[in-house]
């Protein structure tokens, strides 16, 4: 059963695809099971898909651990996913939202690097494909969108752990969420979840200068910041990625900004402790729960503000 | 299965944009197989890096010899990263 799983503990890629099985089972009014394609390894992509209604409702996006090794990103995702589940009919904020829209949550967004960091390398980035004349394997799949690709804030070195690949899009698991956005159609949130460092952040990566609804995604990030804070008092800063991190090219909420999600947001959760990507398992659950918060906060306002 | 044996993190606070640079050259020496987990960009954030056992040394002489502040983040990441595999374990225990 889904409700027997430890959340609060880091599990490896078959135990979090078989607890997705349970969830769907547990829940088979709500919750079902998508592939939307095969990683580089052959590995399927799942990704959770909440929906009280027809096909053709307006739904947000969210995925997480695009980075293999920012492992409180996947296991934030699983712990999301059973929270999205099981307040359903009980919470009326998010029973609301899901009257509404529909939910796609795809909890590991890169399986091989995923499976890799269990396996061989725990602080593996990247994603495993073979780059042709190098001995370096992977490309940063978040440099390999297709918005600004190979500008700034990316390297052109295969042996980088921020590779921008051979082409946007190389990357079929970049490719797949692609796809998959541009068939279902009707999308009008998409949230990518990273880890650490604390940081709520909107388009763009690959430019300085500010976007047409930089007002708007500025409030809506401060005020999911807000409501994240209001749990353990861990405190976010609120930007654009160029303006609070660093100009980076070929990022995943330019890409979906700029193909006209306008509330495109990227999350680095948190690391309070100072650990980076070693967060201690206990620290799953804080984490995920003051996040839940923030992602509540910005799906209402999505919810309200259909366009 | 890879291993970090005696790997720091140093939490390095750079305090002008003229460190900046310097952290910025650091990054592209390829030699000490350094690998940033926050990279330098501005002197409001912290850079984060783990830097090999065997580039230890030079690197931390390096920062001292241009005035850059830091502190040791992980001193073993090794050591947390059994930390971790064995929690795993334990919870994989209590699950069955």
């Amino acid at each position: 059963s889904s409700k027997s799983f430890n959340f609060a503990a880091y599990h490896t890629l078959e135990t979090i695809y078989d607890w997705m099985d349970t969830l769907a089972a547990d829940y088979p009014h709500l919750v079902s099971k998508v592939q939307i394609g095969f990683s580089y390894e052959q590995r399927p992509m799942y990704a959770l898909k909440f929906s009280t209604g027809s096909s053709s409702r307006p739904a947000i996006w969210i995925d997480a651990g695009i980075h293999s090794r920012e492992w409180v990103t996947q296991a934030t995702a699983v712990w999301t996913a059973n929270k999205i589940a099981t307040d359903y009919g009980q919470d009326r904020s998010l029973t609301s939202i899901l009257d509404m829209l529909d939910i796609y949550l795809l909890v590991v967004a890169n399986p091989d690097g995923y499976a890799y960091t269990h396996s061989n390398n725990r602080m593996w980035r990247k994603t495993r494909s073979k780059n042709p004349g190098s001995v370096c394997v992977g490309v940063d799949p978040n440099r390999n969108w297709d918005a600004g690709f190979g500008g700034p804030g990316a390297s052109t070195n295969p042996c980088s752990d921020s590779y921008h690949g051979p082409s946007a899009q190389s990357e079929v698991e970049v490719k797949n969420v692609v796809n998959f956005i541009k068939q279902t159609g009707n999308f009008k949130g998409f949230i990518s979840i990273h880890s650490y460092s604390q940081l709520l952040m909107y388009p763009h990566g690959y430019s300085c200068n500010n976007i047409p609804d930089y007002q708007e995604l500025d409030a809506v990030g401060k005020s999911a910041a807000k409501a994240l804070g209001s749990l353990y008092g861990t405190s976010y800063k609120v930007g654009s990625i160029c303006k609070i991190i660093y100009q980076a090219s070929g990022g995943s909420i330019d890409w979906s900004y700029n193909y006209g999600i306008k509330y495109s947001f990227a999350f680095e959760l948190r690391d309070t402790g100072r650990y980076g990507f070693l967060l201690p398992a206990n620290q799953i659950i804080p984490t995920a729960s003051e996040t839940w918060l923030a992602l509540l906060n910005i799906m209402e306002y999505v919810r309200d503000h259909t366009y | 299965q890879k291993r970090f044996i005696g790997d720091q993190v140093l939490r390095i606070e750079p305090g002008s944009n003229e460190q900046i640079s310097v952290l910025q050259s650091l990054q592209e020496e390829d030699d000490f197989q350094l690998d940033f987990w926050l990279h330098p960009t501005n002197p409001d954030l912290p850079v984060d890096v783990r830097v090999p056992i065997a580039s230890l040394q030079a690197v931390k002489d390096f920062l001292e010899s241009n005035g850059i502040r830091y502190s040791v983040m992980i001193s073993d990441v090794q050591e947390m990263l059994e930390q971790e595999q064995k929690e795993m374990e334990a919870n994989r225990r209590m699950e069955r």
